[in-house]
């Protein structure tokens, strides 16, 4: 039996808000350990993997590993019906017909609603996941996550909109990491340089250079990590030209979010 | 031109 209580809806909500408009199936585990959630886009370019151990939840109650595809944007559509203080279960039972029950109960009216979705087949997932070798990545950045969103979409305005395919580039030199983008008539660069710690202490930008690094990426995938913003107040890029880069938020201390992507390739 | 790198080389099936 699987049997979960969050009792405020807000952590799966963000979760949902943060994958669903990329990538439209995910391959849910329930383990011991928690839950462990994957998707790949159709086009094999990024990868989601989300870790929320079984303390996230209020209530934790998953005797036997299952494991189930579901579609994320028929959640997505349920999650928006609730409210961010609504009590969320999560229910399959040991004859599981194939479904998963997500019951929302308002705290204040008692109102209850219930969602059953039915599994479906994912792209491929679930994958092994190796931790990469940190001495694998040139460079790692770290700075708030809602920096990083800004500077997406400053990106995002300025690169030209018509074309999907914007890239941005990014490059870290010393103590400075630099997007760089071209639009129709020009090119945009935002620079960021390593902030003092002790001035703002809460919101710091940190630079790890092992050697200059310069990659380049698909802008629309980029302005989709950066929803992740509101599970965590800090974003981890980590850069390798080898490697895919990895966008990772931690949740608390009770998980991740991690974004993979390669930089492009040039032919 | 340059293109998106697929990750499948990087992550193999379970």
């Amino acid at each position: 039996i699987l049997e979960l209580r969050l009792v405020q809806a807000t952590l799966f909500k963000n979760v949902l808000e943060a994958i669903s408009d990329l990538f439209s199936k995910a391959n849910f585990d329930f383990s011991g350990t928690g839950l462990e959630l994957q998707a790949m886009d159709t086009s094999h370019v990024a990868l989601v993997a989300l870790l929320l151990r079984a303390e996230a939840f209020n209530h934790y109650l998953c005797d036997r590993d299952l494991s189930m595809g579901l579609n994320l944007a028929d959640m997505a559509k349920a999650f928006r019906c609730a409210n961010n203080d609504d009590i969320i279960t999560i229910k399959a039972e040991e004859d599981w017909s194939d479904t998963v029950t997500f019951t929302f109960e308002s705290p204040e009216d008692g109102e209850i609603s219930i969602f059953d979705f039915d599994f479906v087949g994912t792209n491929g997932v679930p994958l092994e996941i190796p931790e990469f070798p940190e001495s694998e990545y040139q460079a790692k950045v770290r700075m708030p996550s809602a920096k990083f969103m800004r500077i997406c979409k400053k990106l995002s305005s300025f690169g030209d909109s018509g074309d999907r395919d914007t890239v941005v580039i990014i490059s870290v030199d010393k103590e400075c990491v630099n997007f760089f983008t071209r639009g129709k008539t020009g090119t945009s660069t935002i620079v960021c340089r390593q902030t003092q710690t002790v001035d703002k202490p809460k919101e710091p930008t940190l630079i790890e250079m092992k050697e200059q690094v310069s990659l380049a990426f698909d802008l629309r995938y980029m302005n989709s990590f950066s929803k992740g913003s509101t599970l965590s107040d800090q974003v981890t890029i980590s850069l390798s030209s080898n490697l895919p880069a990895v966008f990772e938020y931690k949740i608390a201390e009770t998980g991740y979010i991690r974004y993979y992507m390669l930089p492009r390739i040039e032919e | 031109k340059s293109s998106q790198g697929r990750l499948e080389s990087f992550f193999k099936p379970v």
